[in-house]
């Protein structure tokens, strides 16, 4: 799965999900990176998310949905609002990692899982890892 | 004026080295600045973030490291299946797609649906034939098969039940 979410200059987010599944998927099986609220959603009055992992779960706690409510609803940061639904996640079993970036030009991520091919670039500065270590 | 920022992701994965090829995270890391060049160009230009998130994750469904586009994972019966999804925080229009097997650019289906309707949300080659109709790139399912991950499909089959779904990422 890949994914990518931007701010520009104007302040509006958007997100974006793709993917070929599972390997070895069958009947037909479909993850969270099509549904949108669960692996992909954008909205400006919060933040534009992309999610990568055990797609089952992201679908049923309507992660990237989830994530952009924490923060319209709860009045969480972005990274709050992230780490927020990861942990959700891992409480009904499921790992993977989260992408996001606010109106505000606000960016975020987080993983459960060891590793994670991951990039951030902004007019300052510019950063690519893979492992948790990283 | 706001501070533009773009951010990608080709996956999580659990495995260190779960490809057996030693340049695999050399060329993860080239591709992942590839997207992010294609990206940052629109919104350093003043581009829309729409156009940003739509060109970083074409480039990463084109790169055969990342489980998308060429180079996705394999069905148990050996195809690749696409979904993609894009979305415009600005009205919250979008656009998904599912189980595509030849639009090469799932993602730019996605956005025609986003932008020119008339659903949110197609699946399956009824898919691929609206694809065809809006002259969007059609090409046969051997363009998206790799011989790594036929490796992976005949481990993971092997495996059975044990299998980690998100071994690749």
């Amino acid at each position: 799965t890949i994914g990518a979410v931007a701010v520009d200059t104007h302040g509006h987010v958007a997100a974006a999900t793709s993917t070929g599944g599972i390997t070895a998927k069958r009947w037909g099986r479909i993850g969270d990176s099509p549904l949108i609220g669960a692996g992909t959603y954008a909205d400006d009055r919060a933040a534009a998310v992309s999610a990568t992992g055990s797609g089952e779960y992201f679908i049923r706690a309507v992660a990237a949905h989830e994530l952009a409510a924490r923060m319209r609803l709860g009045g969480e940061t972005l990274q709050q609002a992230l780490d927020g639904v990861l942990a959700d996640l891992e409480g009904i079993g499921g790992k993977g990692g989260l992408i996001a970036v606010a109106p505000d030009g606000e960016a975020a991520w987080g993983f459960t899982t060891p590793a994670m091919y991951r990039g951030m670039a902004s007019a300052d500065d510019r950063c690519v890892a893979i492992y948790a270590e990283d | 004026m706001t501070k533009w920022r773009i951010v990608i992701h080709g996956g999580a994965g659990s495995e260190r080295i779960a490809h057996h090829d030693p340049t695999h995270e050399a060329r993860a890391l080239a591709g992942l600045n590839a997207a992010l060049d294609a990206g940052a160009a629109i919104l350093a230009d003043g581009g829309s973030a729409v156009d940003a998130v739509e060109a970083a994750a074409r480039v990463l469904e084109e790169d055969p490291c990342f489980n998308a586009g060429r180079g996705s994972v394999l069905t148990e019966d050996g195809v690749v299946e696409l979904d993609a999804a894009i979305m415009d925080g600005r009205d919250r229009r979008a656009g998904a797609v599912a189980g595509l097997r030849t639009t090469r650019a799932p993602v730019t289906l996605a956005r025609r649906l986003m932008e020119q309707g008339p659903h949110v949300f197609l699946a399956g080659v009824a898919a691929d034939r609206f694809a065809a109709k809006a002259g969007i790139e059609q090409v046969g399912n051997d363009f998206f098969v790799l011989p790594e991950r036929r490796r992976q499909l005949e481990e993971a089959l092997a495996a059975g039940n044990d299998a980690d779904p998100i071994k690749y990422g």
